[in-house]
This record gives structure tokens, sequence and C-alpha cells, in this order.
């Protein structure tokens, strides 16, 4: 049965998608078979992994909101191993629209039974907020990765994500816990980026992954040719930063 | 009576806060009184501004949500002529708790009209979403700013931000309109800035602003000592960036 990571941080910018695209590349190179969900309205990881609008014609939203079977929603990306469910714009809507909904929190987890015999791994691409969207994908997952970025801002949401996915694990589901932080946008160059991830070493201790993913342009130049960087340029420093993370996510997982 | 300017749009981590934050001390700077309006759960601006978790004891939140007079939130702040409503974590239930309310979308404009008369400027910095915080932010502004980090994925959500004001324009507040697109952490080194700034003024074309802010690592390490870049270190990049860009929006200003 597929066990499910959340990609979260209500900080934006810190790199959840890029570690989505990008982990999901890397599990799918190894062999794992790897649904990615993207549950983002700008369904940047859709375009991370080359989409056209074509090819977006079910989405989660439809997923989440018209009760559509994921497998309907499920699209086949360049990598193999790696399908997607893609994301739309309709899908900003949806944290109103669900507001009335009964068991609001619950249906991205019911959606995604149907496809937990089918993958080994799902990932969930969440966006910058903790409300009924990041919920339902909390609620829905095993694991909780947090991409964080090197920046002193950065640092300032994460007792209030702390605080929610306690509040999660409580309420709706016990098997929940943060897997790791992954510390993200790493320069060298900037004393800044030691202080913060010495800061996040000191509370977060040992979830904290060893792999640290570097500051690199490659990275950000990926997403413009639809293409994760590992299949743009496997030797950058920032692919080959991705390919240890997923090597260290797979032997935390043996151990949970 | 004062202009009503908000700092949005819904992709992430692409100098929201940092704008905010620098503009208003700019405009400050010049001789404007400025209201800093912190509408991000997150809480930077606020941080940005120095002010300690005590300062924070009336906020946002209190100002929506429990119709607190908006003076009883406002803290002078280190900068003359420079002042904020601080923002606090329970802002990031507003967003579910305002779905029944009456008016819902109506409530920060209704709130800062006291304010109006003892301001020049009052800057709204809002979350990254395009949900009813960021609608009632659109709703009491005259004029958006929008900054544009210069990166492929910041693209992806423009039509969408554009739509979004379109509408609220036609339906809420009849003389809304996008100010200007500043772009942001531009990089000389690497093409893709280049190429995003490129496209942007296509498509925006008058409506980017000229002084675009370059990448500057004193920017990042500023928030970590409570101050703006303009207090940090006034003569780098950055912070001459900003003082620009506030003579170009009281330059568009007049025109308004
Ligand atoms: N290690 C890196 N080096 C250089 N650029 C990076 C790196 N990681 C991400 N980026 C770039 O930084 C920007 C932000 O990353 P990304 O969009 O993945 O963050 P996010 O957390 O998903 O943002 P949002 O909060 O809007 O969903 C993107 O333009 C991305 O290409
Ligand atoms: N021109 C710049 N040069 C270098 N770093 C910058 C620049 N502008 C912003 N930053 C840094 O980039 C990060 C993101 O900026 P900021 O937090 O202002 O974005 P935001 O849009 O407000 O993010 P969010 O979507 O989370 O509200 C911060 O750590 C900030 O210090
Ligand atoms: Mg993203
Ligand atoms: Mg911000």
């Amino acid at each position: 049965v597929a066990r499910v990571l959340a990609i979260v941080n209500q900080k934006g910018g810190v790199g959840k998608t890029t570690t989505a695209v990008n982990l999901a590349t890397a599990l799918a190179a190894v062999g794992k078979r790897v649904l990615l969900v993207d549950f983002d309205p700008q369904g940047n990881a859709s375009t991370g992994l080359g989409l056209t609008r074509q090819a977006r014609r079910v989405t989660s939203y439809d997923v989440l909101m018209e009760e559509r079977p994921i497998g309907e929603a499920t699209v086949e990306t360049a990598i193999p191993g790696l399908a997607i469910v893609p994301a739309s714009v309709d899908l900003s809507g949806a944290e109103i629209e669900l507001v009335d909904v009964p068991r609001r929190e619950f249906r991205l987890r019911n959606a995604l039974a149907g496809a937990l015999t089918l993958y080994d791994y799902v990932l969930i691409d969440c966006p910058p907020s903790l409300g009924l969207l990041t919920l339902n994908a909390l609620i829905a997952a095993h694991a909780v990765l947090v991409p964080l970025q090197c920046e002193f801002y950065a640092l300032e949401g994460l007792s209030h994500l702390v605080r929610t996915v306690d509040r999660v694990r409580r309420a709706f589901n016990p098997t929940l816990d943060i897997q790791g932080v992954v510390l993200t946008m790493f320069d060298r160059r900037n004393n800044l980026s030691d202080l913060v991830a010495a800061d996040v070493r000191v509370h977060f201790g040992a979830k904290v992954y060893n792999t640290v993913i570097p500051r690199n342009v490659r990275i950000s130049e990926a997403p413009s040719h639809g293409k994760p960087v590992l299949l743009y340029d496997v030797r950058c420093p920032g692919a080959q930063a991705y390919i240890h993370l997923a090597s260290e996510v797979l032997r935390r997982e043996q151990g949970s």
C-alpha cells in the first residue's frame, strides 16, 4: 500500500513544488511507482513536469469537489513510473466551497483510497497556507516533509506549522508525523544560510535531513523546459542533492 | 485622504513583505505619513519592522473579526512617520471564520475608514493566496502593486491575478487598478532573470516600473535585525532600489 507524503510549508516560495517534483522524479528513477498530486491552484508542479493545458482536463479540483475517481484525473508524465494529478485554478475556490461540505477534511483521503494499491509513493504538493486544502493533505498523509528556505523570515512560521501537525495528529490522523525538514536554497557564500541552518538544527535536531539543497540556477531554469532538474541537467549540484535526498527519505521510510 | 495600496501576488516568496516594509519606509523617509497593515498570518512585516511579541497585543485579526477600532491596533515603529497594524497567527483562521459573516468582503475597507484622514498612504501586505483576506485588501484598496520574482514559476499565476483584480473592480470597487508590477530578486548573472523580465514587459508594458529590485543579500539580512534595509544599510543596491521605487510610485500617484 502506498505511503502518502505531504510537502507542506505555509511560507511562500521555500521550494515546496521544486522538492515535490524532483523528489518524485528521483523516487521513480530508482524504480518506485509514484503519484504526484498537484494541490496548489497555481499548478506549478503540473508545469514543472511538462503538462500542457490540454493534459489538465480532469484535475485535483474535480477529484476533491466533484468526486471524480482519481484514476480519471491521473496523467502519465515523461518520466517512467511517475504519474500526476494536475491542478487548475478552480482549486483556489475550493477553500471557500469546502467550508459547509460534510466531512470536508477527509475528502482527499477518501479520494486517494482508490490509488493506494497502484503506487509505492503518493506525494502532495501543497499551497502556501494552512487552510482547508493543506488540512486535507495532512489528513490524507502518513508523513510530512517540510522544505525550509535558509532565510530569516522562513523561521517565523515553523512553530505554527508544528502545532498544526500536532493538532491534526490528535484530532484526525494518529500516525501523522513530520518525517523531516529539508534545507533549501542554501547559499555557501552567504552567512545567513549558515545561521538559519544552525538555528533549525537546534530546534529540529535529527529531523533535519543531512542532504541540503544548494541554491542552483539550473533548478530554477528547469521548469521553463517543462522538466525536473534531474532530466534537465542530472550532473548539476541541485539534481545530485535531490537524488541524495531521495535515498535519505527511503532510509527513513524503512524505519517507519 | 489616504491612498490605500495593496501589495498582492498569490505566488509565494516573491517579495511582497520586503516590498511592503521597504516601500513604506521610503515613503515615510520623504515625509509621508504611512500606515502598514500586516495582513499575513505569518506576521513577517511586523517582524521586519522590529515589533516584539508584546507589541502585537491588538492585531489586524481583532480589527477584522472583533471590529476593534484601527487606532487601538496601530503601533508606532522605529521609523518616524511609519505606523503598523501588526498581524498574529489568529489571522490564519479568519479565512474560514469570515465565510458566513455578512458583508465579509467589506470588513477591512470599513475598518480602515477611521484611519484614512490620519495618513497619506496605507499599505497592505497580503498573504500568498487569493482568498478572503486578499479579497478584503483588494476591496479596501485604491491601487494594487504586484511584486514579481524574476523566475519562471512566478509568471504562471499572473493572468489569474489580473482576472481577479478585474472581477473585484466590476463587482465591488470601481476605481481599483493595478498601478504597477515591480520586478524583484533580479540577478544580473542569470539569463533567466532577463528572459522573465522581457516576458513581463511584453504583457504589462508601461505598467512595469522602471525600477528593478536586484537580488541583494543585505535585503535578506535586514529582517533578522528587525530593520528595513533602508535602515540596515541605506547605501546597498537593494535599499537604493526601494528609494527609487518610492519616487516612481509617487510620480504615478500624482497621475491618478
Ligand atoms: N535550490 C534552488 N536553487 C535555485 N532556485 C530554486 C531552488 N529551489 C527552488 N528554486 C526556485 O525558487 C522559486 C520558489 O520555489 P518553489 O516555487 O518550488 O517554492 P514553493 O514553496 O513551491 O512556492 P509557493 O509557496 O508559491 O508554492 C522557484 O522559482 C524555483 O524555481
Ligand atoms: N531583492 C531581494 N534580494 C534578496 N533577497 C530577497 C529580496 N527580496 C526578498 N528577499 C528575501 O526572499 C524571501 C522572500 O521574500 P518575502 O518574504 O518578502 O516574500 P513574500 O512574497 O512576502 O513571501 P510570502 O508569499 O511568504 O508572503 C525573504 O527571505 C526575503 O528576505
Ligand atoms: Mg509551490
Ligand atoms: Mg510575505
